[in-house]
């Protein structure tokens, strides 16, 4: 899976993210990515989120749409609320998997619980940072 | 300093000890390629919508991700795609499921978005409205890499279960 979020000069949010599923499932299956709120979810109010894993225990978990929740009606910051969905959430179903959220003030949180996930960003500067590994 | 865009592959079992050093510059220079595509396009006043897709399309053309060429195989030996865009201006979304030959999902799941009043088109229907759109339609054989045919071929032998509950090792 990949993905991406980012904001614009004018303070628009926006996420994508796009997938060729798991490895030898059924023909017909269909993972989080294709699901707004599960694997996927931009609001300006609160932020834009993009994840991978096992899609569907992201699904059960509706977790894209669950830091945005998080963030709007308990009024965590973008790294509570991604930490709450993926460590607490998805963790508690089973399941694994990472997470990049980006909210309307350019302040990032990426969460996985997996040993490592490709990742990488650019600040307003254009300096980038690119990691793979936990640490 | 605000972050304006950021990038993620799969997660999963990712470990040094598992990467060549030749294996991780590659990755590397994929995901700068990705970010540079990207910023080049907010940085020229462009919308957050159009990064995420300049980033994307970058990743889903490189092999090396489960995304466009490079993704994984179905049980039956075929790439099955999926991709999803959201404006969190408007709360707008598109999305596209069980596509085979559009070459950049992302695309066509943007146009779901801007030319349908619906959010999610699957399977030949999506394929049928990408056609409609001009989007570039490849073979499946297009998405498809020998790792991938490997890695197939050794869940098939090894008897492992495709359910996420079953499945010793995920693909993100």
């Amino acid at each position: 899976t990949v993905g991406a979020v980012a904001l614009d000069r004018r303070g628009n949010l926006a996420a994508g993210t796009s997938t060729g599923g798991l490895m030898g499932k059924l023909p017909g299956r269909v993972g989080d990515s294709a699901i707004i709120g599960a694997g996927t979810y931009a609001d300006n109010a609160t932020c834009a989120v993009s994840t991978t894993g096992q899609g569907e225990y992201f699904i059960r978990g509706v977790v894209a749409h669950e830091i945005a929740a998080l963030m709007k009606y308990a009024s965590l910051s973008v790294q509570q609320a991604a930490s709450a969905a993926i460590y607490g959430t998805l963790a508690g179903l089973g399941g694994q998997g990472g997470v990049i959220a980006l909210d309307r003030n350019g302040q990032l949180a990426v969460v996985f619980n997996t040993e490592g996930m490709y990742r990488g960003y650019v600040d307003e500067h254009g300096h980038i940072t690119i990691q793979i590994y936990r640490d | 300093v605000r972050i304006v865009l950021a990038i993620h592959g799969g997660a999963g079992t990712i470990t040094r000890a598992q990467m060549t050093p030749e294996r991780e510059q590659q990755y590397r220079e994929a995901l700068r390629q990705a970010l540079q595509e990207g910023y080049a396009v907010l940085q020229a006043g462009g919308s957050s919508l159009d990064a995420v897709v300049a980033a994307i399309r970058v990743l889903e053309d490189s092999p090396l991700f489960n995304a466009g060429r490079g993704a994984v195989l179905n049980r039956d030996g075929v790439a099955e795609l999926d991709a999803t865009i959201m404006d969190g201006r408007t709360l707008k979304a598109g999305a596209v499921a069980g596509v085979q030959t559009v070459k950049n999902p992302i695309l066509l799941a943007r146009r779901v978005m801007e030319a349908t009043p619906h959010v999610l088109l699957i399977g030949r229907a999506a394929e049928a409205f990408a056609q409609e759109q001009g989007l570039e339609i490849v073979p499946n054989e297009y998405f498809i890499v020998p790792e991938r045919r490997l890695q197939l071929q050794r869940l098939r032998e090894q008897g492992i279960g495709i359910v996420p509950e079953e499945a010793s090792s995920t693909y993100g």
